[in-house]
């Protein structure tokens, strides 16, 4: 463990703590992408099956814990909660996530490091991971302007994606043999979707007006 | 040598 890592699942942690406490406080989810929360609980879901198989640490264990719980339990209040569900908007987030699933799928099929159930299904949740913001991004250009905590969300995504970067770097010049193309490539277009998010979000930092992308 | 995995990793 370095600090770019720890740093990095801080940051993921609170974005999913960000996103879960605007909906359970303010009973809303406008301008939250359902798609791409229901893609990221795929992702943990694909991701974590380890969980009962392989013990690392308390920390690892408990982190992935908290991941599955805080998805799965944001699509369920954005689909079944009473208020929350109202102001899910439907007719917005109406990108055909469905169709990232299957190419991911098939790619892990294709491209991975043994060709076993657990570890094929790991690659998946890579491939996944890269492109489950893309809802979520389309959501925010068709809204136009999104309210301060879904900014601060994605901001925080991006940037726990940053420090992971960091991290495999840290790793490279530390560990021997510390070579996994499939993450880096896949981590590093993860990071690059979220660049011209960062771009238009520092800009309205910088001139204090409301985060407004373009079309 | 065994290469260091990333399942460590979150």
């Amino acid at each position: 463990m370095n600090i770019f890592r720890l740093a990095g699942d801080m940051t993921h942690l609170a974005s999913v703590l960000v996103l879960l406490l605007k909906i359970h406080t303010i009973k809303s989810c406008a301008g939250v992408s359902l798609k791409t929360q229901e893609l990221y609980a795929i992702v943990f879901a694909t991701r974590y099956l380890d969980i009962f198989t392989s013990f690392y640490s308390i920390y690892n264990t408990l982190m992935k814990l908290v991941f599955l719980g805080s998805s799965f339990s944001i699509v369920l209040y954005m689909k079944y909660h009473k208020t929350v569900h109202r102001s899910y908007d439907r007719e917005q987030d109406t990108f055909r996530h469905w169709f990232l699933v299957l190419p991911c799928l098939l790619l892990a099929l294709l491209i991975h490091e043994k060709f076993t159930f657990l570890e094929v299904l790991w690659t998946f949740s890579l491939y996944l991971e890269a492109v489950a913001i893309l809802p979520q991004l389309v959501l925010l250009q068709r809204t136009r302007n999104i309210d301060n905590l879904t900014g601060q969300y994605v901001f925080l995504l991006g940037g726990y994606r940053g420090l992971y970067i960091l991290n495999w770097i840290y790793r490279y010049f530390t560990e021997p043999h510390f070579v996994h193309w499939i993450t880096w490539i896949s981590g590093l277009v993860q990071t690059l979707l979220y660049a011209d998010f960062f771009f238009y979000y520092s800009q309205s930092w910088k001139n204090n007006k409301k985060l407004q992308l373009p079309a | 040598p065994n290469k260091s995995n990333m399942k460590d990793e979150l």
